[in-house]
């Protein structure tokens, strides 16, 4: 499966959601994190740490180095393909070529046979970068999180991948919204849950709660299910890459 | 003086910073917010939508329509020149254009016999719309968010200052750092406001402290001074106000 995770609002959890799903799908198939993001935060948050010699998605996207040259290993099981500033050139290079927009999809499509889950991290804003995932994407997973204009920029995205389905990428699917930092007893959080579940377009899925542990095992460089066992912060998402594998059997 | 607000890391409170400060300016002379980001979150925090057929910060800075069309002054006192999606193409138009970078600069010109201060908040990443906000400033503000990595985001954007500073705009200064959501209680705050104050580069504001009202306030469309008298609240802002107007004696 592929699947981008995806906002245009900054600071909503996207990286630390594909960190934390993307570790544990590992344990169940290979599964590859791809960092669409020019600040490299998927890539630091496995620890990782580009040298200024070693290639990454900017020179995979423009075509410098092959898929095998770029992928990487990482302790816990699960393969990153890193990315650091060197990536903010890549809209400018792509779009002065044809099929800019089909650029990932087309450098992914020998993915499918070695990944059976490929997990695409984009960066904030409706840049170049976040539309070539959404067109390469088989599935869409879109974080919110608690707070007040969380709901503004989810119709935002929305806008956008209706735009994608529509030009681009008829198969493309939203697998659902997943609310983030959400604190259960601050009406805030509660408002927002509400608002979420008051529509009937896609699945909303149980919160992940603000915790410290998920900067914490970031700053570890481990996914979230090594680093700590505490269940209210691992029931979500095992519920949610339990619905995962049932859309997998569709 | 104009100044931008800036940092390429999402989510890290840019827009509650330009709208808190620039509310409490207002109060002294005439300000302007000019909203860069095409998610116009600076705009709806002040309470104001732009209708399909209303100019912003697209239309202004494409040169369809002139500076006194598209500013609105808001129900507090505060000028807003607004945005919306639209402005997700500027960047794109500007590109094919000569002197991408000054165009903000030099729509600006006039205004400052206008507005005593104009604020800039830029949206995530480093995109054309940053980069122009940091040729046409004077100073530049860098909310930093109280969260491990925070530190990597802040360096990303001073490699940018930096290259503004040789490449574009020798007078940029940076004013300093705002350190935002503030939990002083938590080791992880503690951590990384010791990290900031221990560098010696440029100063390091009092922080914001987290707190449920300042997206009350947005939500309200009021500036924070408005919407409450928490004095833990308001006294950071004041002292960087305070700290402004020393700066603009020099
Ligand atoms: N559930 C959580 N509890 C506590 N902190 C969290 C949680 N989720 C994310 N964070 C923190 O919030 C900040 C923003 O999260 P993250 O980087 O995942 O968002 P993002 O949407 O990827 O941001 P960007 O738009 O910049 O890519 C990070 O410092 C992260 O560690
Ligand atoms: N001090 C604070 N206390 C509580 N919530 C805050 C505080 N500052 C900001 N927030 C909330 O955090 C979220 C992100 O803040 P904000 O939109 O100002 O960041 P930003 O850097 O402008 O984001 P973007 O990169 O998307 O432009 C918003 O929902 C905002 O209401
Ligand atoms: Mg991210
Ligand atoms: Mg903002």
């Amino acid at each position: 499966m592929f699947l981008a995770i995806a906002n245009h609002k900054g600071g909503v959890g996207k990286t630390t959601a594909t960190l934390a799903l993307g570790g544990l799908l590992s344990e169940l198939g290979t599964c590859l994190v791809v960092d669409l993001d020019p600040q490299g935060n998927l890539t630091t948050g496995l620890g990782v740490e580009l040298g200024s010699d070693q290639p990454g998605a900017y020179q995979w996207l423009t075509g410098q180095v092959t898929t095998a040259q770029v992928i990487q290993k990482t302790a816990s099981g699960l393969y990153l393909l890193p990315a650091d500033g060197n990536l903010s050139r890549a809209e400018m290079e792509l779009l002065q070529k044809s099929g800019a927009f089909y650029t990932l999809r087309d450098r992914l499509a020998g993915c499918r046979g070695q990944f059976r889950y490929v997990l695409m991290d984009c960066p904030p804003s409706r840049g170049l970068l976040t539309i070539n995932a959404l067109a390469a994407a088989d599935y869409v997973l879109i974080p919110v999180q608690c707070q007040f204009f969380a709901l503004k920029g989810l119709s935002a995205l929305l806008e956008t991948v209706d735009h994608v389905q529509r030009r681009l990428n008829p198969k493309l699917h939203i697998l659902g919204v997943l609310p983030t930092m959400a604190e259960m007893q601050t009406i805030m959080t509660q408002d927002v849950l509400n608002a979420l579940n008051a529509q009937k377009n896609f699945p909303v899925f149980k919160p992940l709660p603000k915790s410290v542990k998920f900067p914490e095992s970031n700053l570890a460089g481990e996914p979230i299910h090594r680093y700590t066992n505490e269940s209210r912060l691992l029931e979500p998402l095992l519920e949610l890459v339990k619905f995962i594998q049932r859309q997998e059997k569709l």
